[in-house]
């Protein structure tokens, strides 16, 4: 991608790329729709080979396989009855934005219409990638994913990214569950997308406490447009666009429309078919219906119209896109889209123009939670905050098989958004925590990135969301990822993939469901059960009955994994009508890798969760003089 | 035939260890000879046939398979020694 390690604090030569090699020797498994293998991107200069324990397989030829592809594999069709093995191309196109944005080499001159040019490289750039197609048009059958995974493990990756997922389903009955699990009892981190259902509550994919859970955000970087109504110069709104012909005449007011009131069948979605008498006319458009926001565009441009501003519909707020639209456009807010209509109504032959700013660095209020990623609480396991994490997954720009604007180089390139786009970020950054520290388990990894997350913005201010209102922790997780400092964190929260079997049991599973999980038979009457918030994780999730008068109590250990000599001392933001005890309230380690195990009590005050407030948050804080390590604590009432 | 094969669907599959022996000491092939007892009976005199019904053996994320089968079929199953459970493919989306 062409801004996001700068954003994320990745530069060449110095920081946690130079401390790390740039992920050199780890070995990142994509589960996706293939690979564009030959792509730039997926050069191996300065990539040694792979390590000796590398036992997998790259199906595609001699020449395309190298020291950065090292494993292609196709699971698409690929059952013992089909004899047409292929290899794992990417007709598709995602696999390849995913795949270069995890472990993508440097590639200068990267841009999409000319937009968000820069030198495109993944997060961990000498990682080794292996990609194993599950995925083809009609999306990807979770028995094509656990043979993946399967494979996946029996070849030696380290890291696995997954930028797909289904419903919330209990573990036992969720491959990807099941088949992380059987990962993370190898070592290998698992990095899986929160899924775009935002912004209803209750909406996650992939919320086993093994797997990290990634929701999106922006970043500081604008595909900038505007719609400009009437005559009045400072009648204008701010809006995101991709694609921004040079050829068009900005300076020209041109008739505007609203879709919901023209045409045979009036569309205020702009469906194929819908529109008519928009001849030259600029056509809003409100999103949803059913309808991508790139057919809106398509149809505007049958029916003739001569540009589109498109109108989030009120869930989605401030929260915008820079699509790849086919005439000139722009996506415009749910308050701007209000404004215009509003307009549109007030005279009898309104107009607009469409301008376009092209690509603009300083967003303060980045990063924001992106209208689209899914949100908390945890439907299958309400006792583990979910998501994790936010990283970058809006506007990404990264590797595609084919040219998206018409350009003759060989290094073609798309920009995209989703949670699939964020889980990538994610993965390369697991890589390069895990070049720098190769015996952490991937609970350890997963609690250094959530501990030393960022909750403030670029303005110093909470993290705010769609509506451009502090998110919150349903929708942050513990904030978004800061690489470096999750490099060096002071202290980890560990699990080993044992510690899981008591959770297991505490969620009433019955003992043949948590053998399909774990793979290992277990007997819950002879293990003691714990509740979901009492499993070692680095947040906490606590749900307080009605009339709940008796206190929960819970246990936390800590290893140190920074200076011998430490002593942190407690900070603690209480939620709303909560109250809260820690014991003991300094910790003081004089060994590396000593643990301490400290004792948190909630209580809820009278009258909790009866003032209309359903949720609260607060945090818990480890300080010392050189680290912060914090978990967010979330109650629902 | 024709109407059994359009009625087939893949299924995930999961059964038991095997009590008398640890398969994950054996090769794939022991492996896959144990998930095709499983199949049903109708397969049996073909191994071209059973074997073209398995779609994945399993063996590092658990103990099953991945096969085309009739709803009828893994009804059939369920009274097997060793079976644990099985149900329809599910299709999952890109995010």
């Amino acid at each position: 991608t062409t801004h996001t390690p700068d954003f994320l604090g990745l530069h060449q030569g110095y920081g946690l790329w130079k401390q790390t090699n740039y992920g050199e020797g780890v070995i990142i498994g994509v589960l996706d729709t293939g690979i564009a293998a030959g792509h730039p991107s997926f050069s191996d200069e300065g990539v040694p080979p792979p390590p000796a324990r590398w036992k997998g397989k790259c199906e595609f030829n001699a020449t395309l396989c190298n020291n950065k592809l090292i494993g292609a594999k196709n699971f698409v069709g690929s059952g013992k009855g089909n004899t047409t093995d292929s290899p794992p191309v990417d007709n598709h196109g995602h696999g390849t934005h995913t795949s270069s944005t995890a472990a993508g080499n440097f590639v200068a001159g990267a841009s999409v219409f000319g937009e968000a040019n820069g030198t495109a490289v993944g997060m961990a750039p000498y990682a080794h990638l292996a990609m194993y197609k599950v995925c083809a048009g009609a999306g990807c059958a979770d028995g094509d994913i656990l043979a993946a995974l399967d494979a996946a493990v029996e070849d030696g990756v380290d890291v696995l990214s997954l930028s797909l997922g289904g419903e919330s389903l209990p573990f036992y009955d969720d491959v990807i569950a099941i088949g992380a699990f059987a990962a993370i009892q190898k070592g290998i981190f698992f990095s899986c997308a929160a899924g775009n259902s935002g912004p209803s509550y209750n909406s996650l994919s992939n919320e086993a406490p093994w797997i990290l859970t990634v929701g999106a955000s922006t970043t500081d970087r604008i595909l900038k447009s505007e719609a400009q109504i009437g005559d009045d110069k400072n009648n204008h709104f701010d809006g995101k666009s991709l694609s921004q012909p040079e050829d068009f005449d900005s300076t020209v007011s041109l008739p505007l429309a609203y879709a919901g009131s023209v045409g045979k069948q009036p569309s205020a979605s702009c469906k194929a078919g819908s529109l008519e008498n928009v001849e030259g006319k600029v056509v809003l458009c409100e999103t949803g219906g059913g309808v991508t926001n790139i057919a809106k565009g398509e149809e505007v441009k049958r029916a003739g119209g001569a540009a589109m501003i498109l109108m989030n519909q009120e869930t989605d707020g401030f929260s915008t896109l820079a699509e790849s639209h086919v005439l000139p456009s722009t996506h415009v807010s749910y308050a701007a889209g209000l404004q215009i209509k509003s307009y549109i109504r007030s005279t009898s032959s309104p107009t607009a123009k469409i301008l376009f700013n092209g690509t603009v660095i300083g967003d303060a209020l980045a990063p924001k939670v992106a209208s689209f990623s899914s949100r908390g609480p945890s439907s299958a396991s309400p006792g583990i905050l979910k998501p994790d994490i936010i990283g970058p997954g809006v506007s990404i720009l990264a590797a595609w098989p084919v040219a998206v604007d018409q350009t003759q180089s060989k290094a073609t390139f798309n920009i995209i958004s989703g949670t699939s786009m964020s889980t990538p970020h994610l993965s390369g950054i697991a890589a390069l925590l895990k070049s720098s520290h190769p015996d952490w388990s991937p609970a350890a990894i997963k609690s250094a990135i959530m501990t030393t997350a960022n909750v403030l913005n670029l303005a110093g201010k909470p993290i705010v969301d769609q509506r451009l209102e502090p998110a919150d922790i349903f929708a942050t997780g513990a904030g978004h990822v800061n690489p470096s400092k999750a490099n060096d964190p002071g202290l980890v929260y560990d699990t080993q993939p044992k510690d899981y079997i008591p959770y297991l049991c505490g969620l009433n599973y019955t003992d043949q469901q948590i053998q399909l999980i774990t793979k290992q038979a277990v007997i819950c009457s002879q293990v003691e059960a714990i509740p979901e918030a009492q499993l070692n994780y680095p947040s906490f999730s606590i749900k307080i009955r009605s009339n709940e008068t008796q206190s929960q109590y819970y246990t936390r250990t800590v290893r140190n994994v920074g200076p011998a000599s430490s002593t942190y001392n407690l900070d603690l933001l209480v939620p709303h009508k909560m109250g809260m005890s820690v014991n003991p309230q300094v910790l003081t380690f004089t060994e590396v890798n000593q643990e301490l195990t400290f004792h948190v009590e909630f209580s809820a005050e009278d009258g909790a969760g009866k003032d209309g407030v359903p949720i609260s948050q607060g945090y818990l804080r480890w300080f010392s003089d050189k680290y912060n390590v914090t978990s967010p604590i979330a109650v629902v009432f | 035939a024709q109407e059994e094969q359009n009625s087939l669907q893949t299924y995930i599959v999961w059964v038991e260890k095997p009590v008398s022996r640890n398969i994950f000491s054996q090769s794939q092939e022991d492996l896959e000879s144990w998930y095709q007892s499983f199949l049903p009976e109708t397969t049996v005199n073909s191994n071209e046939l059973k074997s073209s019904r398995i779609v994945h053996a399993y063996r590092n994320v658990g103990t099953g398979f991945a096969a085309k089968l009739t709803p009828e079929e893994v009804k059939a199953m369920e009274k097997k020694q060793g079976f644990v459970s099985a149900r329809p493919e599910r299709i999952l989306p890109l995010q």
